[in-house]
């Protein structure tokens, strides 16, 4: 292909400007369903930009400023304002957002995906150059058999939207639990696939287990000793 | 030593797979499903035992906030018994507690805490009956299928957030595995069960172990 072309279908760093409108869609889905005071507020931004399908795939790297939270209700112990450091991937596919992932963490801890080239290279999904054409087409045909499969209903189109980018982020998670598994392990579309990883650590988990301050009970004999 | 592989489910102890909903009742399950073996290996009867009577009586657990094994134990011994599922159906929230000892079908004399050494723990196994344990729930979100064993870094022993029931174990090509229980329904994992790798520690199974005593 001319070289055009095939600069066309590679990454190339994005102008400042280019990267506000995604950037600002990662932020949202971030803060979704926080509070106002709880809503952390963007800090630095950088990425790259490719052609996806129709539209294109914005590769982020983003600072997201924490606010402090005193509220016990909230964080159990008082937590200071904190910078993490999050690599969003956006698909803006006419004019429509879509959140394909999302990775955050504390900044001094973050390991930049530069050095996670094993992980991306298992995202076959995302990484692909070009991208699949009509990628969000794709995900949403999954998507949409996942709902009529699990029988979800979702109250208005932006809950059907929100759950769409939730499932989506899912999937990239699953491919990475995947890729780290030693076992024989399948990981991928289950029933909790559109529920966030709070969402289900909050529902499904128990924490408490892990205080395990429960009643000390007596060691019982092993069954040789009998 | 144990024998190579041991699976109760086949021998009759083990109840149907249980859906604790949208709830962290987890410990409740783990813990009636050990009774239940217990009792049926001491009485030859598998009678399906009441989790809501957990949730709603046992007041030093949290209900779907969560709970530990051990203190279900003893929340058993001190009311007197556990009522079966079906006088004391599971409604998956808090409700108030309407236990009746009258209706109480079976009862426990003590609670032990088995072995970290997974060998010993099989050896237990085959010969007691299922094992409550609660594990590291990494990756559960999404398994479908197969035996589990992620790297040790992402599934720490030290961050146990999910209990559950051993009911066998043995191998697959080669590689070793528990059977476990889950309470998530038959429509997730291997209708409703999951495959850890069995001898490695994986993700905590062998660190909270523990078990019913029916005299």
């Amino acid at each position: 292909a001319p070289p055009r072309q095939a600069a066309d279908a590679q990454a190339r760093e994005a102008a400042y400007p280019e990267l506000l409108g995604p950037a600002r869609f990662a932020l949202e889905m971030y803060n979704r369903g926080r509070a106002a005071g709880r809503r952390a507020a963007l800090g630095a931004v950088r990425g790259r930009v490719r052609r996806a399908g129709h539209g294109s795939l914005f590769s982020l790297k983003a600072t997201l400023e924490e606010p402090p939270c005193n509220d016990p209700t909230v964080c159990q112990l008082p937590v200071s304002k904190k910078t993490l450091l999050c690599s969003f991937e956006v698909l803006d596919e006419l004019g429509k957002h879509m959140l394909l992932r999302r990775d955050c963490g504390p900044v001094d801890t973050k390991v930049t995906d530069d050095r996670n080239e094993t992980l991306s290279s298992v995202l076959p999904l995302l990484n692909k150059d070009p991208l699949p054409q009509d990628f969000s087409v794709k995900m949403a045909s999954v998507f949409k058999e996942f709902v009529t499969t699990y029988n979800r209903t979702y109250e208005t189109k932006e809950e059907a939207e929100w759950r769409m980018s939730v499932f989506s982020n899912n999937m990239v998670r699953a491919q990475k639990i995947q890729a780290l598994d030693r076992g024989t392990a399948q990981y991928g579309i289950t029933k909790f696939s559109d529920l966030t990883e709070e969402e289900f650590r909050t529902i499904y988990l128990n924490p408490l287990l892990r205080e395990n301050r429960g009643k000390k009970m007596r060691l019982a004999k092993s069954v040789s000793d009998h | 030593a144990p024998p190579p592989e041991w699976d109760w489910r086949s021998k009759g102890a083990v109840t149907k797979v249980k859906d604790q909903g949208m709830c962290g009742s987890c410990w409740a399950f783990s813990v009636t499903g050990n009774v239940e073996g217990q009792w049926f290996l001491k009485e030859g009867t598998l009678l399906s035992l009441s989790e809501q009577e957990l949730l709603d009586c046992d007041k030093v657990d949290k209900a779907c906030l969560g709970g530990l094994p051990s203190n279900a134990y003893t929340a058993i011994m001190t009311l007197g018994g556990l009522e079966t599922e079906d006088d004391y159906s599971y409604q998956g929230h808090l409700q108030a507690c309407s236990f009746s000892a009258k209706k109480a079908r079976v009862y426990i004399n003590d609670s032990v805490e088995l072995s970290q050494n997974e060998q010993k723990l099989a050896a237990w196994l085959a010969k007691k009956g299922p094992i409550s344990v609660a594990i590291n729930a990494f990756g559960m979100q999404f398994y479908r299928h197969g035996i589990s064993h992620p790297l040790r870094p992402l599934c720490s022993p030290w961050l146990i957030d999910h209990a559950v029931l051993l009911v066998g174990y043995g191998n697959r090509s080669g590689i070793p595995f528990w059977a476990i229980k889950n309470s998530w329904g038959t429509d997730w994992g291997e209708e409703g069960y999951y495959y850890l790798h069995r001898g490695s520690g994986a993700c905590g199974v062998n660190t909270m172990a523990s078990s019913a005593v029916v005299n």
